[in-house]
């Protein structure tokens, strides 16, 4: 099956190449982004305080959530394009064409609808740790914690959120909806991923 | 179903990345 994703240079369907090439490509940028998610996850307070285990935990739950967050900007919503880690842009009509199908749709309305809200960069950078303590719990240690870590980081957003703009009281509320979007946006990617097996 | 995060060697990648090891060109 032919397979796009934003994070290839180029998409797989139209290169031709080989399984390994494609991983090979991939894995070029997927490799450094993932450690730079670590990293940002390692400066979220709290977050070291957590079992190793957890720690792995919450961040194989919820890296796709976070590079999402990061790569929103890479879906031009307007233009209807998508910009690959090449610099490349593809249209809607030709990934559409390589398999992105619905997670593609997805994907853009979720660009959508959080670049509407305008966050500022220290926003941005807290809404996204709210997101990955937001991960997915199953096969927790101390969930009790996690917990606990999730309410004092959004407690933070929102005396952030309404100190910027104070006049829009439901732009808080707004943005923590977008938890759960991205959430469905995880489960749509993981789909994905089940039918492109690497061995 | 197996685990997805699995596919991509994800686990592999962030037990390294939470260990430091950066120098690591193994993935």
């Amino acid at each position: 099956l032919p397979q796009a994703c934003p994070m290839n240079s180029h998409p797989a369907g139209r290169s031709g190449r080989s399984v390994q090439e494609i991983w090979e490509d991939f894995s070029l940028s997927f490799t450094p982004a993932v450690r730079e998610v670590v990293e940002f996850a390692k400066h979220i307070p709290g977050f070291q305080a957590l079992s190793q285990h957890d720690q792995v935990t919450l961040l194989k739950a919820g890296t796709f959530e976070v590079l999402m967050v990061r790569f929103a900007s890479l879906f031009n919503v307007k233009e209807q394009t998508v910009t690959f880690m090449s610099r490349t842009k593809y249209s809607l009509e030709e990934l559409w064409g390589m398999g992105m199908g619905d997670l593609l749709s997805s994907m853009f309305e979720f660009s959508e609808k959080l670049s509407a809200l305008q966050l500022s960069d220290e926003e941005l950078g807290l809404f996204t740790a709210v997101v990955l303590v937001s991960a997915d719990r199953s096969g927790m240690e101390d969930a009790a914690s996690v917990e606990q870590l999730q309410e004092t980081l959004i407690r933070a957003l929102r005396a952030l959120v309404q100190k910027t703009r104070p006049a829009e009281s439901s732009r808080f509320t707004k943005l923590l909806l977008k938890l759960p979007d991205l959430r469905t946006l995880n489960n749509l990617h993981s789909e994905k991923l089940l039918s492109f097996r690497i061995d | 179903f197996a685990d997805p995060a699995s596919n991509l060697g994800l686990e592999d990648i962030i037990r390294k990345a939470l260990m430091g090891n950066f120098d690591d060109k193994s993935e």
